[in-house]
This record gives C-alpha cells, structure tokens and sequence, in this order.
C-alpha cells in the first residue's frame, strides 16, 4: 500500500483576530474537519485522488462558511458567480469553469469538462448549458446567497455610494 | 476560496480548487481559481498545488505553476519551493497569497504570507490536522 495524503484550505486572509469569534473559529474547523474527511475517505479506501479532490471541494461549497458554491462572495450587481477547475497529475487533463451562476457544484462542473468536453475551459452562458446538458444539479440563485456575503455587499456599495456623493455637485 | 491536493495509494497526484471569487468583484472577472498554472496545477511526475489570496497577483504569478518550475528545474523540495513562490516579486506584486502543495513523495507544504489560513491535512490513518491562525 503507498502512502496517501489530502491537503486541503478554505482561503487565506489577513485579518483582525477579532473578527473571527471563537464559535465562528469552531464552525471553520469543523467545516474544514468535514471535507478533510470526505477526501481522506475515498484515499482510504483505496480510490483515486482525483475523487478524493472532487469530494473536499465539494464538501466546502455546500457549506456556507466557505467562500465557494454556497456563501460565495456576490458581484457588484449582487450576483454570485462562481469559478472552478481540477487537474489530473496522472494524464495532465483538466476541467475548468468561470463565470458560473445556478450550478450548485462548480467543481463538478469542471470535473464534466475534462471529461465529457472536447474543451478545457468552460464560462459563462456556454458553461451553464454544459451543466444543463450533462444534467448537474442545480440551484435557485438564492441558495448561494448568504446574509454575511450580503451585508459585505451593501457595505461596499454604501461606501461606493459615498465616494459618488464626493464627485457630485 | 478553497482547495485540495491529494497523493493516492497508485502515487497519483490531483488538484481541485473552487471559488466566490473576490468582494465587490466586477461582473464577469475570472479569478486564479480556475487558469491552470495560476490558482492551480497537478503533474505527477512533480507537485500538485491550489493557491488562494488575491486572484490578480496570483494569476500574474503563476504561482502554482511557480511551485511546479522551482522543484523541476531547481530542485528544490516542496517545502522550500512553496515559500519562494509565496515570497516572490512581493515588491511588485502585492497582496496575500496562500499555496498548498503536495509532491509523489507525499512531502507537502502549506503556506501563507497572512495571519489566517483556514487548513488541514491528513496522511494515511494518522490523526488528522486542522487549524485556522
């Protein structure tokens, strides 16, 4: 049996400590201890570590504290659009996706472009309708949108709406 | 942003990396996330890694391509690479960065230039590693 191993982050920040609250701290730990485990399971086994990547990936976009499928950050126009891509060392194919809004697992997503498209690179509109066609599931665009990404959002268009009130007589 | 590297008992490597994106991003930006070479990159014969940080100075970078051509053609292990790869053109291109990466060996690196990297780790049936600061 060979050595097997999974590494995974949920983003990197420089922040105030105080801003992440000890029960904030303990929900990340507890996300990130979920999708370790998602990975590290399928490489017990004795799967690939493609899978493995897939399934940790996976585990942080449905869970909200990550900022990827579900709890990604909105766009100016208060949308959320996602981007994605995974790679095999072994055959140095891959999959990637931009630009995506409704597919609930962009990385899946990728993962049926390197597989089921004679493209690497999939965004926007031409992404979405892959999705439809290789039938990922999907979800309603307020399934992505959660209220901490939501008041980021008006903070940033408040101050916007400051620095336009400057440049006005 | 969030990532994963893994090493399969075959000794086959891959990468996975997924993202929001950035806050108050512009309709229709693509970030590092999803450019090979940029927010990620897996080569058996050499390293797998996934970056996260600010997409702009990744992507300009090549990070985890970065980390890729230093342990190739330097010959440098993972650890060692990663931390150039994080350090470099820091004078012109700011901002955070953070790598993962993962060699056929089942060395790793995890790395940041910030305070908070929300991490993990787990290698064969040891007890497995998470942490944030």
């Amino acid at each position: 049996m060979g050595k097997y191993v999974i590494i995974i982050h949920g983003g990197a920040v420089q922040t105030d400590p105080s801003t992440i609250p000890p029960e904030k701290e303990a929900k990340l730990k507890a996300g990130l201890a979920q999708a370790l485990h998602a990975g590290w399971e399928i490489l017990h086994k004795g799967g690939s570590a493609l899978d493995a990547v897939e399934a940790a990936v996976r585990a942080m976009e449905d869970n909200e504290d990550f900022n990827a499928g579900r709890g990604g950050m909105f766009t100016l126009n208060g949308e959320v659009e996602t981007e994605a891509s995974i790679m095999d060392g072994a055959t140095l194919q891959g999959g990637a996706v931009s630009c995506v809004k409704l597919v609930k697992n962009p990385i899946s997503l990728a993962r049926a472009v390197m597989e089921k498209c004679k493209h690497t690179f999939l965004t926007a509109e031409g992404a979405q309708e892959f999705a439809l066609a290789q039938g990922l599931p999907l979800e309603a665009p307020h399934y992505f949108k959660t209220e901490p990404q939501r008041q980021e959002w008006m903070e940033i268009l408040q101050e916007q709406a400051v620095e336009h009130a400057d440049r006005h007589d | 942003t969030v990532g994963a590297v893994a090493l399969d008992q075959e000794g086959n490597l891959a990468v996975a990396t997924s993202t929001g994106g950035i806050e108050g991003k512009l309709k229709g930006r693509v970030g590092d996330s999803c450019i090979y070479g940029g927010g990620t990159y897996a080569n058996n014969e050499v390293c797998a890694a996934s970056c996260t940080g600010d997409g702009e100075i990744i992507m300009l970078g090549a990070l985890a391509h970065e980390v890729y051509a230093l342990c190739k053609y330097k010959d440098l292990p993972i650890a060692e690479a990663v931390r150039e790869a994080i350090s470099m053109y820091a004078d012109k291109l700011e901002g955070d960065r953070g790598i993962i990466a993962l060699d056929p060996q089942g060395n790793f690196a995890l790395e940041s230039n910030t305070n908070v990297m929300r991490r993990a780790y787990r290698i064969n049936d040891e007890e497995p590693f998470v942490d944030i600061w």
